[in-house]
């Protein structure tokens, strides 16, 4: 089913800019985690979670992927 | 609400601004009038005030951008990113930068410029995102009312942290978001939409859905973006497939969320009722009979959809139909053959075959709390 593929490559590519530039996500420790047993992307996707008072579960479900499209300021939610 | 971090602030209460450019979506007066309104926000809660200069470098310089302008932080066009600004400091700190690939407004089509440079200016103060959903410096657009930006506690509360109480004698009080396990929780207004109910609280809904285990709350601007806040009284007509929804003497009439053109309408000319009511405090439609229930102070008015006028002999006293239930109801609300009545923390549930209240319950006994 090309058409979902191309969706979920879509959503990926929407929920990795949306960490990096609201929640300073960094690509190296993505690639190269400090430790092997928390995925980056996970932790992010919780702390935006619980900012927005979302189910934290670390996955990038429906609800999540609705709040990252919605128009918003620039200015990240956290800092680093 | 949260504090840029580090506490850059201001060391002065008097700022200046200057508009850079112009958007051409909009007339230039009503982009100074945007920016004027949106500064009056942020003074009117704090001792600071705002001037617009036109020579020599402003504290807060406003622009409208596209794409990349040199700042590391590009514009991604339409939509996604609508503006940014920096924090409190010398040469850009202070400034706000709005994507000029947005289409600003002065109403409430997307995206009204006052609303998001009210944001911004926030940014400009020392202020960061508040995760607080009825606050004005929550990251996400929600369009809020067309003419005054109502700050929230949290805003105020944000602002005073850096620069100390407004020198307003009477101190500036803002809204609070609503919490659905609050026992003190009251509602205005409830409905049922396409199946689900959902509850208002001035510029709130709350609703059960569920993906999430606690009540959905956020702002009735995000499914009706032209409706006022402060809905007193809302029912659902299932037969005709609409939500009518009522403040003051107006009602609007909504077909899923989008509100229909012409409204809002006076209650008088379409449901007919004497100019001695000045608003409804509750309605309810039923769905088999074809009933719409109105509640007024200690009556109530009965309207036929199918007809499309009052029935005769209202209005009547709702003691006398509904015994047990006191005047002035806050909100009704129909599910599976019983009227639940919302009067303050209480709810009564009225069985309308036995005609008799068979339980009492808790306002948000629907939110699991």
């Amino acid at each position: 089913f090309p058409a979902g593929l191309q969706t979920k490559e879509q959503d990926a590519k929407i929920i990795q800019k949306y960490l990096e530039k609201f929640y300073d996500l960094k690509i190296d420790e993505v690639k190269n985690p400090k430790n092997k047993n928390s995925n980056p992307v996970t932790e992010k996707l919780k702390e935006m979670q619980e900012f927005f008072g979302l189910k934290v579960t670390g996955k990038p479900d429906a609800e999540t992927l609705k709040i990252m499209k919605m128009p918003r300021c620039g200015v990240p939610d956290v800092f680093s | 609400f949260a504090i840029t971090e580090g506490n850059p602030k201001w060391d002065k209460n008097n700022l200046t601004y200057s508009i850079e450019n112009y958007t051409p979506d909009l007339a230039r007066e009503d982009v100074d009038d945007a920016f004027r309104k949106a500064f009056k926000v942020w003074s009117d809660v704090s001792p600071l005030t705002f001037t617009k200069i036109s020579k020599g470098e402003a504290d807060i310089k406003i622009s409208f951008n596209y794409r990349d302008h040199y700042d590391n932080s590009p514009f991604d066009g339409p939509n996604g990113i609508l503006a940014h600004a920096f924090q409190p400091g010398p040469g850009i700190g202070g400034d706000a930068h709005f994507d000029e690939e947005e289409r600003w407004t002065k109403d409430h089509k997307n995206y009204n410029l006052y609303h998001v440079a009210a944001h911004e200016f926030g940014h400009s103060l020392g202020l960061a995102h508040s995760s607080d959903i009825g606050a004005l410096m929550y990251p996400t657009y929600g369009f809020n009312d067309l003419d005054n930006i109502q700050l929230s506690q949290d805003d105020i509360d944000g602002i005073q942290a850096i620069y100390g109480p407004s020198n307003n004698p009477v101190q500036p009080t803002g809204s609070t978001t609503p919490k659905a396990c609050d026992k003190k929780l009251t509602f205005d207004a409830i409905t049922t939409v396409r199946g689900e109910k959902i509850f208002f609280k001035d510029r709130f809904y709350l609703r059960k859905t569920p993906y999430i285990p606690e009540a959905e709350v956020n702002l009735i601007s995000l499914f009706w973006p032209n409706l006022p806040g402060g809905i007193e009284a809302a029912h659902e007509v299932t037969e005709k497939d609409i939500v009518r929804f009522f403040k003051d003497s107006k009602f609007w009439v909504a077909l899923g969320t989008n509100v229909l053109p012409g409204y809002p309408k006076d209650i008088y000319t379409t449901f007919g009722f004497p100019k001695t009511v000045k608003k409804i405090d509750a309605s309810v439609s039923e769905e088999y009979t074809g009933k719409t229930y109105f509640f007024v102070g200690n009556n109530y008015w009965r309207y036929d959809e199918r007809r499309r006028s009052m029935d005769a002999g209202y209005p009547k006293l709702i003691i006398d139909d509904f015994p047990g239930i006191g005047s002035k109801i806050d909100a009704v609300v129909n599910d599976s053959g019983f009227f639940y009545f919302f009067i303050g923390t209480r709810q009564y549930k009225f069985d309308l075959q036995a005609k008799r209240v068979v339980a009492i319950l808790k306002s948000n006994s629907w939110f699991n709390c």
